[in-house]
């Protein structure tokens, strides 16, 4: 495992520790899109059924469990917790996600390296994670002000799809015959679906401002 | 070919 690969998983579950501390601290789940979080929950459990079967080390066994047990948790939150609960922008988080389920669905079908129920899944899993953050980024748009820490939650998600393209560019140039098509395609296209939010972000950062989307 | 590769990433 390469650095930039270890940076952007510690990127990725640092940004999902910010999203449980802000919610823990603040008692609150403004401006988080529970359609997205759900999303996550179905791309983590169509993507790690490989805990039943196949074995890859301790690091990628514990970190799969602690993916899957956060994005439980925040769903919980989001769903149960009697307090947390109330605050969620319900009327405002109103994204169709079938529209995102199906063509995934139908595309893992139609492009996928092997057509067996596991391989289906997971390919599903990659082109759903590329698009699963819309909903939460519709959100943000329609709630115009942005907290800072949803938009660090959502800026640390970005910052490790674009190091996860660096590890792929260093393992391609390191690693003899490794290629993966589908999971490049897919990552790019995640990567670019952040890049607005990105030039707002680092605008109100440079500005040493609020965050605010155009309307 | 597309081979499926081994799934180590996350």
């Amino acid at each position: 495992m390469n650095i930039f690969r270890l940076a952007g998983d510690m990127t990725h579950l640092l940004s999902i520790i910010v999203l449980l501390l802000k919610i823990q601290a603040t008692k609150s789940c403004a401006g988080v899109s529970l359609k997205t979080q759900e999303l996550y929950a179905v791309v983590f459990v169509t993507r790690y059924l490989d805990l039943f079967y196949s074995f890859i080390s301790l690091y990628n066994t514990v970190m799969k469990i602690i993916f899957l047990l956060t994005a439980f948790t925040i769903i919980w939150y989001m769903r149960k917790h009697k307090v947390v609960c109330q605050t969620y922008d319900k009327e405002q988080d109103t994204f169709r996600v079938l529209f995102l389920i199906v063509p995934c669905f139908v595309l893992a079908l139609l492009v996928n390296h092997e057509m067996s129920v596991t391989e289906v899944l997971w390919t599903f899993s990659i082109y759903l994670e590329a698009v699963a953050i819309l909903p939460q980024l519709v959100l943000l748009q329609r709630t115009k002000n942005v907290d800072n820490l949803t938009g660090n939650y959502i800026f640390m998600l970005g910052s490790y799809r674009a190091l996860y393209l660096v590890n792929w560019v260093y393992r391609y140039f390191t690693e003899l015959g490794y290629r993966q098509w589908i999971v490049w395609v897919s990552g790019t296209v995640q990567t670019c679906v952040y890049l607005d939010f990105f030039y707002y972000y680092v605008q109100a950062w440079r500005n040493n401002e609020r965050m605010k989307l155009p309307g | 070919g597309a081979q499926p590769c081994e799934k180590d990433e996350l």
